[in-house]
């Protein structure tokens, strides 16, 4: 899965 | 991680924080929306699924597990604590909050990013929590004495995404420039309701008077 950067936000 | 969403971050742990405060010390829950608390459950739940799938970073898993459990364990205090319970008022917390959990998800179902179970229910908690405070706010133009704890509460529950959308510019500017509608305009729209309260919330505090919204 290409890793989604804002998906690292809470 | 940068400045902004550190702050954001921080601002909301220190609601949820002084939320749990009050409701340990003052063995009440007067004032507060269970509704509104019930949907951040499931704002929370539906977007922590990648949970124990996606390591981020250490901050990331322990901040997640926090708001989990002290949202979770805010519920259980309202619902069956023997003491607290007691203080709910139920029939003036009346907003159906149901009626804002379907619309969410059918929105999450039309307009998504990808078409796959997490990010449909990532994209969903996305809109629940925009509109989640709605109850709160209904509760608090109802009460007539809102306590300085319960607005600072909600103060800081609002403050937190609209520093999220510093945080989104700033990684616009110094990331790779990808655009976001999706958690962009939900992080504005739920800032914007709280609008109205931030005024009567910081007009009370210069005026140093009780906190009043109008019905």
């Amino acid at each position: 899965i290409q890793s989604d950067p804002i998906k690292d936000e809470l | 991680m940068n400045a902004f969403r550190l702050a954001g971050d921080m601002t909301h742990l220190l609601s949820i924080i002084l939320l749990l405060l009050k409701i340990r010390a003052t063995k009440s829950c007067a004032g507060i929306s269970l509704k509104t608390q019930e949907l951040y459950v499931i704002v929370f739940m539906s977007r922590y699924l990648d949970l124990f799938r996606t390591y981020y970073s250490l901050y990331n898993s322990l901040m997640k597990i926090i708001f989990l459990g002290t949202s979770m364990c805010i519920v259980w205090y309202m619902r069956s604590h023997k003491v607290v319970r007691q203080t709910y008022n139920n029939d003036e917390d009346t907003f159906r909050h149901f009626f804002l959990v379907l619309p969410c998800f059918v929105l999450a179902l039309l307009v998504h990013r990808n078409f796959t179970f997490i990010e449909i229910l990532w994209t969903f908690s996305l809109y629940l929590e925009s509109v989640a405070i709605l109850p709160q706010l209904v509760l608090l133009q109802k009460s007539s004495n809102i306590d300085n704890l319960t607005g600072t509460y909600v103060f800081l529950l609002g403050a937190y995404r609209g520093l999220y959308l510093f945080n989104w510019v700033y990684r616009f500017f110094t990331e790779n420039h990808r655009v976001r509608w999706i958690p962009w305009l939900s992080g504005l729209i739920q800032t914007a309701i709280y609008t109205d309260f931030f005024y009567y919330y910081i007009r009370s505090w210069k005026n140093r008077e009780k906190l009043k919204l109008p019905a």
